[in-house]
């Protein structure tokens, strides 16, 4: 019936506000705090100054632990760990990047340009030792397209699910029963965009091809890295970016 | 193949 078709949706809409909560990393307001706490001209140069295996070393650490919270959203999800392992891992290895990409919007200071890494905010030069400046140009430009929709924390839950939970990703064993998933998640959005008079967002979002186009670039730059730097990967790369990404 | 992702999603919440 309509009446628990309703209290179903909401149910699982409860779940993906809780799930991500408990699982964002930062909170908002402390991040929102700190904005304009920027590194120093001293610390970008000391940032600048580094290896570039350093650097790549570092920000893979970064990445490694988002996506360690991208996972334990993923378990957390109602219906998620019903999926068959095979479909957990097909969806969190083609979806987790992407998570954490959707999830820096909240991490960004459209006004300036920077992102928070390390402790401080961060602009984009800070990054120049990785040797990937149109990468970073690409995460930047992305995470200031995110910051101009003004998403919602609910939104940013919502839209992290449905980015992970994609009945479109290659090799899945039971497409169905991640489409019915999946669909549940949309009904899920777009009853909160509602009630919320949120619906201009549907086409404001992000299409799935810039999200994909990030990470190939990500994976790309990252063999380069490998090749002018063979072995640093496997010495000193945490296992699971290794596993995701080598 | 995926070893750790495997180790991940089957720890318990934590």
């Amino acid at each position: 019936s309509p009446t628990s078709a309703g209290v179903e949706i909401e149910h699982l809409t409860q779940n993906v506000l809780k799930s991500y909560r408990e699982t964002c990393q930062l909170r908002a307001e402390d991040l929102q705090l700190r904005r304009w706490d920027t590194f120093s001209r001293e610390e970008v140069c000391a940032y600048q100054r580094k290896p570039m295996e350093e650097m790549w070393q570092r920000c893979a650490g970064r990445i490694t632990e988002a996506i360690q919270y991208v996972v334990e959203f993923a378990k957390r999800l109602r219906g998620f760990m019903d999926l068959c392992q095979n479909d957990q891992i097909v969806l969190l290895k083609a979806g987790a990047m992407e998570v954490v990409l959707v999830r820096m919007c909240r991490a960004f200071n459209a006004d300036n340009r920077t992102v928070f890494f390390e402790g401080k905010y961060a602009g984009a030069e800070l990054f120049r030792s990785l040797g990937c400046h149109e990468l970073i140009s690409s995460i930047f430009d992305f995470a200031q397209s995110l910051c101009a929709l003004h998403f919602s924390e609910s939104e940013v839950a919502l839209f992290s699910a449905l980015v992970l939970v994609n009945a479109n990703r290659p090799w899945l064993q039971d497409q169905a029963k991640v489409a019915r998933l999946q669909g549940h998640l949309d009904v899920a959005f777009r009853v909160l965009l509602r009630r919320t008079r949120r619906e201009g967002l549907l086409a404001r979002l992000p299409p799935p091809g810039r999200l994909r186009a990030l990470c190939s670039q990500h994976v790309e730059q990252l063999q380069a890295f490998r090749r002018l730097h063979p072995g640093v990967l496997h010495a000193a790369f945490p296992p699971l970016y290794r596993e995701l990404f080598a | 193949k995926h070893r750790i992702l495997h180790k991940l999603l089957q720890n318990g919440n934590s």
